[in-house]
């Protein structure tokens, strides 16, 4: 579904320059569930958005269902990003003067193609049915990742990118979520391509990368593989 | 150092009530380490910015270091927050316009103390020295959260609250911070009342309390205690 070619992503130049990303070839094939660890500044979340088509690598190539990123212009980009990816970002990114309702809509919403009724499912999934209409600076920070969580999945995206899902939860809505994204590509056929520190993510995940210093210095299967 | 009073923190009214803190009563001695858990949803932020004066509570009362912080006025509250208060937000709240060097310099300055030996040793204790000169956008989550804790730290505060210091950080990071706030406790003597879905907390703090619908169903001491 997902690969990556020679990746990298260089932040400026000379003696200041930051390799977030060097070298990086990585396949991700439909329906599996891959985890992406590493210490804080390895580049999961660059690796994340070159994979997303959200960040343009400085060299390599992303190519998403046989489609090269790189060819695509900034629209198309946009268009395929909006029909085949959900994204949940580490920092969520809600939009603050919408209500959480409003905010998983969406992209459904952009899509032309609204569904209340998946709207409401998808909420339930991840227990927010209760606060649907509460903004953003009204929820703790869990239940803001869970809407996050919702918006990136209520539209059945074929690939499912995930930056640190987890890191705002308690363990049973931690344990709650990772079987969801787990739903997703037992019964949904989805790829799940997720960043964390959890080490939960073995049990779950059918594999584990390990990044370090921009690189994937470890690739192994989890124990559900 | 600081004590909780039959804390109460209502958010809305009529049947949209939600209690975020109900009935809470808890005293963190000088010298001591506690680490606060419990679900999403269950206080631990609100009673953290509640006992921090950052949020006035419903009902009840908070004393820190004998004094009421009701009685005080916004301006004697703002100065006694600048003064003897450290806080590490679970949303780092950065200036997006200050490099990292000026974010933790930020506390010091306001009080006309800066000290620039002190900024260096504290940005090199979280292990960010060399990435002085960044704005939070250049850096990773976990670095952004660990410039968040070396602002908290740099003052030297009396008492230190901490809404989830490790959320975001890979494991070693993470550990390196849980020693960082157990050493102010050990040889700062400062008080550290940290937020944490993170089970090593039971090992590194002297108590563990656990939330749940805003009130503290659990409190024992931790493995050092
Ligand atoms: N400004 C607000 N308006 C309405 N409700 C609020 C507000 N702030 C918090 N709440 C609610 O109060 C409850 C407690 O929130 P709080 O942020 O303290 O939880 P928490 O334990 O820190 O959760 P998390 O682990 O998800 O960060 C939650 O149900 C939350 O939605
Ligand atoms: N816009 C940017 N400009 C300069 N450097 C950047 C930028 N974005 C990221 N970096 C740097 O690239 C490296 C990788 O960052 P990245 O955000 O991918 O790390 P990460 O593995 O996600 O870390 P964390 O676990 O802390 O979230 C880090 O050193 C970071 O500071
Ligand atoms: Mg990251
Ligand atoms: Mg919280």
């Amino acid at each position: 579904a997902v690969h990556a070619e020679g990746l990298g992503r260089r932040y400026g130049e000379g003696e200041a320059a930051i390799d977030a990303l060097a070298d990086v070839t990585v396949s991700f094939p439909k329906g599996q569930f891959a985890a992406v660890m590493g210490p804080s500044g390895s580049g999961k979340s660059t690796l994340l958005h070159c994979l997303a088509g959200l960040d343009r690598p400085t060299s390599g190539e992303v190519t998403i269902d046989g489609t090269a990123l790189s060819g695509l212009s900034d629209r198309d980009l946009t268009v395929l990003r909006r029909t085949a990816i959900g994204f949940i970002f580490q920092s969520f990114n809600l939009l603050p003067m919408l209500t959480a309702r409003e905010n998983v809509e969406l992209p459904l919403r952009i899509a032309g193609r609204l569904d209340s009724a998946r709207v409401d499912a998808t909420l339930a999934d991840v227990a927010l049915g209760d606060r649907a209409t509460h903004r953003p600076a009204e929820l703790s920070g869990g239940q803001q990742q869970r809407v996050a969580i919702a918006r990136a999945l209520v539209s059945h995206p074929t690939v499912i990118f995930a930056d640190e899902p987890t890191g705002n939860l308690d363990s049973t809505s931690g344990h709650e979520i990772l079987h969801l994204l787990r739903r997703a590509v037992d019964e949904g056929g989805r790829t799940v391509v997720m960043v964390t520190h959890d080490p939960r993510a073995a049990v779950v995940a059918d594999r584990v990368l390990m990044l370090s210093d921009g690189r994937v210095v470890m690739d192994r299967p989890g124990m559900t593989a």
